[in-house]
């Protein structure tokens, strides 16, 4: 398994213009849980990073993406066949969990894990 | 501002995914103040998450909790009984909510105080389930080999409860509370101490802990693989009979 691009968050210098050619990356971002309008009820963490997807796909499809065929098959049709189809687009390939320790209406405290909240990298599909 | 105002909103447009049933159960309406919630219950629960994620929530890979989500549960407010003997008793009662299909009880723990000071006085404490007293019934006692107390810190005592809720309580249909009871005994009785006695609540004195593991995210990330590859099993005459039909 060859790992997907924009695997790593990138550095600094390199987050506020995004990668030069534009193409298809894991973009870091932060949002507290205020801005959620959650911050009444959770109580940790206090700030949650979900991240995003973000930039064009290559015409071309390489392993490294990890597009599935039907994504290989889409770009041939867009650009051999009907250029109404789109070409695929730029989304969370893997996710990782986040836990949250929360406080319920009756005074019960909640620690929970739940699935697929942070976006880890990116594919084309 | 718009996040702020309208996120439960925006939830309740998509209530069929899991997450956001979850949330909209889960989350209490911004108008409900945030419930207080301070002393001991806090801070087990926030040595919990410390223990199990770090500072942005990520959980850790050698967290040892054993569990996807831990729900501290309180007793319902009740105030201490009249002195019995040498003992000071008080009722526990623990509401349970309603089972989750998707989750799965691995345990169940109570965590109590087993030194108690009130001004001038020091009692020792435990926690005995507490049932209905009828010939089936067996009492279990602290004492019994399935509730072996485990202490935490000076004051405070952690008892596995995991088969008496299991066996007694979990399967249950309908409104279902947990009854424990909490007995101090002190050397010399005093009518001071049982006036200070008759003014402790239940709230400070006992909290229950229920582990569950979520099943559902197993299954769903399965359904996919079985579900392709047992149509593919099936896809002679099983299917297309269904069809024809």
């Amino acid at each position: 398994q060859a790992g997907s691009i924009g695997s790593e968050v990138p550095g600094p210098s390199w987050k506020h213009d995004g990668p030069e050619n534009n193409q298809c990356s894991l973009y870091p971002f932060q949002v507290s849980f205020h801005q959620l309008g959650w911050d009444h009820w959770i109580i940790a963490p206090h700030r949650y990073t979900p991240n995003y997807c973000k930039g064009t796909c290559p015409r071309v499809l390489r392993y490294g993406l990890n597009s599935p065929n039907h994504a290989i098959i889409q770009n041939l049709v867009n650009e051999l066949v009907d250029q109404s189809v789109p070409q695929p687009s730029c989304v969370p390939y893997k996710y990782v969990p986040i836990s949250i320790l929360l406080i319920e209406a009756n005074g019960n405290i909640l620690y929970k894990e739940y699935e697929d909240m942070i976006a880890q990298s990116c594919t084309c599909r | 501002k718009t996040g702020q105002q309208s996120s439960i909103a925006l939830l309740t447009e998509a209530p069929t995914l899991p997450l956001i049933q979850e949330l909209l159960d889960e989350a209490p309406g911004k108008e409900h103040k945030k419930p207080q919630v301070l002393g001991h219950p806090l801070r087990y629960m926030l040595e919990l998450y410390h223990r199990s994620a770090d500072l942005y929530g990520h959980p850790r890979e050698n967290r040892t909790i054993g569990a996807t989500m831990v729900r501290l549960v309180r007793p319902m407010a009740n105030v201490a009984r009249p002195l019995r003997g040498p003992w000071h008793t008080q009722n526990l009662d623990f509401p349970l909510r309603p089972n989750q299909v998707a989750y799965r009880l691995v345990r169940a723990t109570v965590v109590y105080r087993h030194q108690l000071h009130l001004t001038h006085f020091h009692l020792s404490c435990h926690v005995e389930p507490w049932v209905q007293k009828s010939p089936d019934n067996h009492f279990p006692s602290s004492e019994g080999s399935s509730l072996k107390p485990s202490m935490m810190s000076k004051a405070w005592t952690e008892m596995d409860i995991t088969q008496h809720v299991q066996q007694r309580l979990w399967n249950h249909k309908g409104r279902r509370i947990l009854h424990l009871r909490f007995m101090c005994q002190q050397q010399k009785r005093s009518e001071i101490l049982q006036l200070q006695w008759r003014g402790t609540s239940s709230l400070d004195v006992a909290f229950l802990l229920l582990y569950f593991n979520d099943t559902h995210t197993n299954n769903q990330k399965a359904k996919p693989l079985s579900r392709g590859l047992e149509e593919f099993m099936e896809s002679e005459s099983p299917l297309l009979l269904r069809r024809v039909r």
